[in-house]
């Protein structure tokens, strides 16, 4: 473990709690896309499928359930809570996100490590994991405006990867055979694609105003 | 081979 990919886990970690936190007081999934919500369940249970058969540290497992809880129970508040669910933006959440699902299965299925069923499918979460914020990004701008916490969600979410990749950076050059090039570009893919927000991000709110 | 190390990132 090193700082980066402790800040790294803890962004995240953030991101997560935002999310839950605006959900769950002010009772509204406003600007928030259920899509996008749905693609990183499926990331979760298809990255941390060894959680119970290969033990790493209490951090590791304890981290794990959180993203698996947290990932679950906001797909639920967004579709079955009676309150968060009318405010849920139906008509404007429209990406074809199964779309992205196929095309990273078969690429995990072309490009792994390893052909096992826990390798290709851990893999297939890392291609799927980079695209999942496409549905919420296309949300963003049909929206326009969106509130802060949503705002801060998308700015942790987009952070926390890019904190990894320096991780990588270091144990790269710490670790001897420290090399996952998947991770790596998958990684890099999943930060780039936020980079237009983070654009926006800096320039309004940091200003103080809401995002547009 | 690398991808015998366990995967201890999230």
């Amino acid at each position: 473990m090193n700082i980066f990919r402790l800040a790294g886990d803890m962004t995240h970690l953030a991101s997560v709690l935002v999310l839950l936190l605006k959900i769950h007081t002010i009772k509204s999934c406003a600007g928030v896309s259920l899509r996008t919500q749905e693609l990183y369940a499926i990331v979760f249970a298809t990255r941390y499928l060894d959680i119970f058969t290969s033990f790493v540290s209490v951090y590791n497992t304890f981290m794990k359930l959180v993203f698996l809880g947290s990932s679950f129970s906001i797909v639920w508040y967004m579709r079955y809570h009676k309150a968060v669910h009318r405010t849920y933006d139906r008509e404007q959440d429209t990406f074809r996100h199964w779309f992205l699902v196929l095309p990273c299965l078969v690429l995990a299925l072309l490009i792994h490590e390893k052909f096992t069923f826990l390798e290709v499918l851990w893999t297939f979460s890392l291609y799927l994991e980079a695209v999942a914020i496409l549905p919420q990004l296309v949300l963003l701008q049909r929206t326009r405006n969106i509130d802060n916490l949503t705002g801060q969600y998308i700015f942790l979410l987009g952070g926390y990867r890019g904190l990894y990749i320096l991780n990588w950076i270091y144990r790269y050059f710490t670790e001897p055979h420290f090399v996952h090039w998947i991770t790596w570009i998958a990684g890099l893919v999943q930060t780039l694609l936020y980079a237009d927000f983070f654009y926006y991000y800096f320039l309004r709110f940091i200003g103080g105003r809401g995002v547009e | 081979r690398p991808s015998m190390i366990k995967k201890d990132e999230l």
